[in-house]
């Protein structure tokens, strides 16, 4: 085990028990800015951790970012420790970050499905789903990311429990989805939730279950574009964006289409990289590369709130 | 621990939504216990499928048989998890 957040390994991928310690260390070396927050505990009773960075004030307007909701995508999580490491080091250096951070509060959510992460490790590396059974179905797991209330059912999710993308039972069925929903009502303040998902290389806005575009189109489109263009600054890596719809395909029940609905206006998905090589066995020298250029888009969309309040 | 020795990742190109209809009449199929990386969406848009071994030459086919151009991703999956893990040992030790 690390003995400390500067002798972590950052460059390989880590299981469920190494995150959640590297999560106490972060928190046991910056104590006046990290908390840790359970915010629920998974379908097989693992606690779900949600990191917060905060420099003061009470219920400031906040910034949501997850990683890890497909658990197979291994370079979410593993660019979720690299920004937690990353905000530590750049408060108080990076004069645009701390700006930031001095306005509003982080919250990051480095493994949202913990028991498909522990899964992906101990059983089954291309495991996607949650891990809930399903009565009347020998087939397990839930799509948690076709299980919010937006357009939840329609066409853009299965009804099958066999099937990768099946929807569950009912909108918010995932105790892991759940979780996560009453902490964005309770906390009423979030502004920007930017959910991270691989592979494709595409950032992506509302909407994904509806052909309608959100009425913040314009502004979204901008933003997304000075993002991209940020993230690709660092290495040529190319990205595109638009709305889930019109850029890949029609999905429901994604959580940043209900999210947008809940009057979040700066709601966007990441697939990270890459583009067709490796999928989601991308190798775990792109760690690093992949979660220092995805910071910069993060960068944008941060700064981007912060001029904006709404 | 699951095993995916001779799985392969199929990247499908389809031409027309006909070919999209098609490959996503594969998806029904569960005994060929297909894996959609990247679902079927719209013309030009890549599909990637992981196949079992078992499968493979059923897909292949099929695929031929439609005029459905595609191309080995992945040769074997297994080789790749293999050496995740040889990195992930040799990161930990």
């Amino acid at each position: 085990r690390a003995r400390s957040t500067s002798t972590f390994n950052y460059d390989t991928y880590h299981t469920l028990e190494e995150i959640y310690d590297f999560m106490d260390l972060l928190v046991a070396e910056n104590p006046q800015l990290v908390s840790k927050l359970q915010i629920g505990n998974s379908y097989e009773g693992r606690p779900i951790y949600v990191l917060k960075f905060s420099t003061g004030g009470s219920n400031r307007p906040a910034i949501w970012i997850d990683t890890g909701i497909h658990s197979r995508e291994w370079i979410t999580q593993a660019s979720g420790v690299w920004f937690a490491k990353k905000i530590t080091e750049d408060y108080g250096q990076d004069a645009a970050f701390t700006a930031i951070l001095d306005n509003m509060d982080i919250f990051l959510e480095i493994v949202t499905n913990p028991d498909g992460f522990a899964y992906t490790h101990s059983k089954n590396r291309l495991w996607r789903k949650t891990r809930s059974l399903t009565s009347g179905s020998s087939c397990v797991g839930v799509d948690a990311n076709r299980n919010w209330d937006a357009g939840f059912g329609m066409s853009g999710a299965s009804s099958s429990p066999c099937s990768e993308t099946y929807h569950g039972k009912s909108a918010n069925s995932e105790v892991e989805v759940k979780s996560v929903v009453d902490f964005v009502n309770d906390h009423g303040n979030i502004k920007a939730f930017l959910s991270i998902h691989s592979y494709s290389q595409l950032l992506l806005y509302p909407y994904g279950y509806k052909t309608e575009s959100p009425s913040d189109k314009d502004e979204l489109d901008q933003v997304a574009k000075s993002a991209v263009a940020a993230l690709s600054s660092l290495y040529g890596t190319e990205y595109k964006y638009g709305s889930i719809i019109t850029t890949i395909y029609q999905a429901s029940g994604g959580s940043i289409d209900w999210t947008y609905n809940q009057g979040i206006k700066y709601s966007f998905t990441f697939e990270l990289r890459d583009t067709g090589r490796y999928g989601f066995l991308l190798p775990a020298s792109q760690i690093i590369p992949t979660a220092q250029e995805t910071w910069l888009a993060l960068l944008t969309i941060m700064e981007h709130t912060l001029n904006n309040p709404y | 621990k699951e095993d995916f020795v001779g799985h392969q990742v199929l990247r499908i190109s389809v031409a027309d939504e006909a070919q999209v209809q098609t490959v996503t009449e594969l998806e029904d199929l569960e005994h060929l216990q297909l894996d959609f990386w990247r679902g079927p969406a719209r013309p030009g848009f890549p599909i990637d499928v992981r196949v079992p071994f078992s499968s493979i030459q059923a897909v292949k086919v099929f695929l031929e048989a439609h005029g459905i151009r595609y191309r080995i991703m992945i040769e074997d999956v297994q080789s790749l998890l293999d050496e995740e893990q040889e990195q992930m040992l040799a990161s930990q030790s």
